[in-house]
């Protein structure tokens, strides 16, 4: 379903070459739940990124489906991201204007999801994260775990094909960052394809797939699938 | 050092009251080494935000080397807070338009530290940091972990009486947390006295004296120095 071939991604910083991603190769299935760890600095956001068709490879072919996404334009990322691709950012990302309900409602509004079906969704994910009493707050009236749990809420009330979860429970407790697996498997358990890119051993482990990267590259891969 | 009695901090947000912090009560003596846990909304943030001047309480008092600080204009307490307090923030809070070296040289502009100075301090907190080869990338040019080690850099380079760390180590992997941690602790071991909020039990456990809260109560201290 997704499939990666000689992976390259430079960044140029005024004289300076950042290789982010060096020759990455990669083949997920659908329905798979995967983790990716490895030190800071590694490429583990670029390479999500990438995945999630926010930034292009300098080099190299990614084959979402079988189509070539490379070529596509600005605009047809966009469409395919939209209706596919759930992301939990890094940095959240939450509109600072609009309340949790607000930013977690967004997604359906921009899919055409009908009002009464966005008010009952929005309010379930909400309160499964543990933000019934919550939703009224801004981002600013909320604990870093509590954005964050938002941004969760927001990536997985469109229940994508593809989830992509970026350090998702860095500012959370124990429990919490437990009770935030169980519901990124409970997806995953429904079909969607999961990957949890994660700094915490305990998360990074629960996953059936675990790569390592290294210096922008794929430096273990615990269940390549042949391809 | 630090002296808090019956601190209440209530939010509002519409019709409803969060009750932040419940009658908080609290004394550090200076030069100690301080961790505090709880789970995700407990008041973490908004316990270190008072401490660290950057709030104030709904009621009672502050004492910092024992002057009621409570009763500073906030011009005052921002002098307080410039002078003797260094802040890694759990969202960093970094100048977008300028570099690392940049961000971390602000406190020194800000104190008056001649130019010469300044270059070579900047250098020398960024490389401890791991960042020498990242000093002239702007932050959204930075991963998720390097950014946090620009914010601790930026806290730390003016050795402040009193560090604060809210969540210092939640976007790093294990072994950059473990060198952040020493870092935080050579400070402290040169007198300075240093607050670090935590979800990282590994991270927690190595401080002197560990506090943990929920719902916005002081639950547990493990070294009440009787105050
Ligand atoms: N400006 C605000 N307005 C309204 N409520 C607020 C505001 N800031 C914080 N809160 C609420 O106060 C409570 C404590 O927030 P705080 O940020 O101190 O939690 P925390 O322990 O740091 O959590 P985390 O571990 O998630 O960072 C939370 O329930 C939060 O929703
Ligand atoms: N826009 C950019 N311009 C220049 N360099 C960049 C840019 N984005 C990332 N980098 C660099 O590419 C490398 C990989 O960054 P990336 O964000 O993928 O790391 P990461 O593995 O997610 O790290 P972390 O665990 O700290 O989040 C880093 O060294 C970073 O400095
Ligand atoms: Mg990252
Ligand atoms: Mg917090």
């Amino acid at each position: 379903m997704i499939e990666l071939s000689h992976i390259h991604r430079n960044f140029r910083v005024g004289n300076q070459m950042v290789p982010a991603l060096d020759n990455v190769n990669l083949s997920i299935a659908a329905g798979e739940y995967l983790s990716i760890m490895g030190p800071s600095g590694s490429g583990k956001s670029t390479l999500l990124n990438l995945i999630g068709l926010l930034d292009r490879p300098t080099s190299g072919i990614y084959r979402l489906d079988g189509e070539d996404v490379t070529v596509l334009s600005d605009r047809q990322q966009a469409e395919v991201r939209n209706r596919r691709i759930g992301f939990v950012f890094q940095a959240f990302h939450l509109v600072p204007r609009l309340t949790a309900a607000e930013n977690v409602e967004l997604p359906l509004i921009l899919a055409g999801v009908p009002v009464a079906q966005r008010a009952e969704r929005v309010e379930r994910v909400l309160a499964a994260l543990g933000l019934a009493d919550r939703s009224h707050h801004k981002p600013e009236q909320l604990s870093g775990g509590q954005r964050q749990r938002v941004a969760i809420a927001r990536a997985t009330v469109m229940q994508p094909a593809v989830l992509l979860a970026d350090e998702p429970t860095g500012n959370l407790d124990h429990k919490s960052g437990q009770d935030v697996a169980q519901i990124l498997e409970q997806l995953n358990g429904g079909g969607i394809t999961l990957i949890v890119v994660t700094h915490d051993l305990a998360i990074g482990q629960r996953a059936r797939r675990r790569l390592h990267m290294l210096d922008g590259r794929l430096e273990r891969d615990s269940g390549a699938s042949g391809g």
